[in-house]
């Protein structure tokens, strides 16, 4: 393994994934450990109740909602705390998922596969991404939105009535499993590529090809994550276990949005439809 | 298939973008 780690393409691809990830995502774990820990000099802002999310809305706007048009916004006040929290969660939603297709066309292999296949993978690994990435945003007591700007405590969002209280408390406890797992961005880099290039999601037409290029990505994050978590020889493992628990926790989510989607006055966007549309 | 792109026509547009 040692011979193994020198080979250059498993370095260049961890090198290559790293960089890719740095360059298309806003928000990394390095970037939300400052904001998390106190060692900025503008710190997020807590919102924690009503009060303190309208001002958060008057101050944060532009970070919760990026550019929704203006008529959008000027009858958004009129909507309830519940609604218009689960819109900023969208918003954020769709931008990630814009950042994950920019990152995946960064993967060896993946550009060259068929249209349909890019779009299976993307369909359904976007969210299992989305939420191992989002754990980098959360601590036990709080979730970090609006690029650091904001920071919205768990008990606040526990305390929205049904079903919305049921939305981010899971992605919470399984983001304080994985954080006790201590990744850093260049293993979150070949983690979130191993997620997307995954030969097991319904109708892929090449699925051997699609495995080739899974394999390659799961050797170098076996080996990345000997060489840099050498104490921890039960770390790759534990991350594979991850990637099940990931695909239980988007199950439990889509089945919660079609819930709200039925049931609620909040419209989803076009992109997440797409998404969530025939997914299981 | 050719529906499944129809289906998702936003992520067929970002996966075709090039980068922004």
């Amino acid at each position: 393994e040692q011979h193994e780690s020198q080979k250059p393409d498993t370095k260049s691809l961890v090198r290559q994934m790293h960089e890719a990830y740095l360059k298309h995502f806003h928000m990394n774990k390095a970037k939300a450990r400052v904001f998390l820990t106190g060692k900025t000099s503008t710190p997020p802002f807590v919102i924690h109740d009503m009060d303190t999310l309208q001002h958060a809305e008057r101050k944060l706007h532009t970070q919760l909602l990026g550019n929704v048009a203006s008529g959008d916004a000027s009858s958004l006040q009129e909507r309830e705390v519940e609604a218009r929290l689960f819109l900023f969660c969208q918003y954020a939603s769709v931008e990630t998922v814009t950042e994950l297709t920019e990152f995946a066309k960064a993967v060896p292999g993946f550009a060259a596969l068929d249209l349909n296949d890019q779009v299976t993978l993307l369909k359904y690994g976007v969210y299992e991404a989305l939420f191992a990435l989002l754990a980098s945003c959360m601590n036990k007591d709080g979730l970090l939105v609006a690029r650091g700007g904001g920071f919205i405590t768990r008990e606040f969002l526990k305390s929205l009535r049904k079903p919305f209280s049921d939305m981010m408390e899971p992605k919470f406890q399984f983001a304080m499993r994985f954080n006790a797992l201590e990744l850093d961005d260049s293993d979150l880099a070949l983690f979130v590529a191993a997620i997307i290039c995954c030969g097991d999601r319904p109708g892929l037409s090449d699925v051997s090809h699609i495995e080739r290029i899974q394999e390659s990505i799961i050797h170098a994050l076996r080996l990345q994550l000997l060489s840099n978590h050498p104490d921890n020889a039960l770390l790759f493992p534990k991350l594979l276990q991850k990637l099940a628990d990931l695909r239980q926790l988007v199950t439990e989510h889509a089945e919660l949005v079609q819930e709200i989607n039925k049931t609620e006055d909040a419209s989803l966007h076009p992109l997440l439809q797409e998404i969530y549309r025939d997914m299981y | 298939s050719h529906t499944l792109q129809e289906k998702h026509k936003i992520l067929h547009k970002l996966l075709q973008n090039g980068n922004t």
